[in-house]
C-alpha cells in the first residue's frame, strides 16, 4: 500500500523519498519494469526539486530505459527547460537518441516548446538528426505549423552561418 | 486507503504520416 520510489519521485514527494532512501542511497538509481529510474520519472513530471535532490544523491542521469528513453528526452517532451539545463550541467549527451531515433530536440520541437528548443540548440543539439520516420526538427515544426519553433531553428542556423564568417 | 498512482505518458510519435490533400 506504499508508493514506489518512482511514484514518489513523479509526485514530487521529497519527504517520503528521503525516508525511502534511508534504506540505502543506491536505491536512487532503482529501475522499474521499463528501466526508468526515479530521476526519469521526476524529469517526466517536471518535479525539479526531486531532480535536484536525486542528482545531489548521486543519481546517474545517463541511465536509459528499455527503449533508450532518457531523462533529458522525457523533460524535453514536456518542455521542462530548467530540468534540461540541470541534466546537461551533469554532462548528459544532448544528442541522445531512443529506439525511434527520437532526440531531445525532436521531442521539444514536436511539443512546440520554444524555450526548450532554443536551450537545446544553444547547448549543441544537432538539428540534422532525424527520427526513424525521416522527420527533422524543422520538418516537424513546419508540418505542425509551430512558427516560433521554426523561427528558433532558423535563428540558430543564421547564428551558425554568421559565426563561420570569421 | 489507496494511494494515487500517476502513469508515465507515452512518448509522442515523431511520425506525422501526412497525407496529400
Amino acid at each position: 500500500d506504499t508508493l514506489s520510489i518512482h511514484q514518489l519521485a513523479a509526485q514530487g514527494d521529497l519527504n517520503q523519498l528521503m525516508k525511502y532512501l534511508q534504506q540505502g542511497d543506491f536505491l536512487i538509481d532503482l529501475q522499474d519494469e521499463w528501466g526508468f529510474t526515479p530521476l526519469m520519472w521526476a524529469a517526466a513530471f517536471g518535479e525539479i526539486a526531486v531532480v535536484k535532490y536525486a542528482l545531489e544523491k548521486g543519481a546517474d542521469p545517463h541511465i536509459l530505459g528499455k527503449e533508450r528513453e532518457s531523462a533529458l528526452a522525457l523533460a524535453s517532451v514536456r518542455g521542462y527547460t530548467d530540468i534540461i539545463v540541470l541534466l546537461l550541467d551533469h554532462g548528459v549527451d544532448v544528442n541522445i537518441y531512443d529506439w525511434n531515433g527520437g532526440t531531445p530536440l525532436l521531442y521539444a520541437a514536436r511539443g512546440n516548446h520554444v524555450k526548450c528548443v532554443e536551450t537545446l540548440l544553444a547547448k549543441g543539439a544537432d538539428l540534422t538528426m532525424e527520427a526513424d520516420s525521416g522527420y527533422s526538427p524543422m520538418d516537424l515544426a513546419v508540418a505542425l505549423g509551430f512558427k516560433r519553433v521554426q523561427q528558433a531553428i532558423e535563428n540558430h542556423v543564421l547564428k551558425l552561418l554568421q559565426s563561420n564568417r570569421v | 486507503r489507496r494511494k494515487t498512482v500517476v502513469n508515465m505518458p507515452p512518448l509522442p510519435s515523431l511520425d506525422l504520416k501526412l497525407s496529400d490533400p
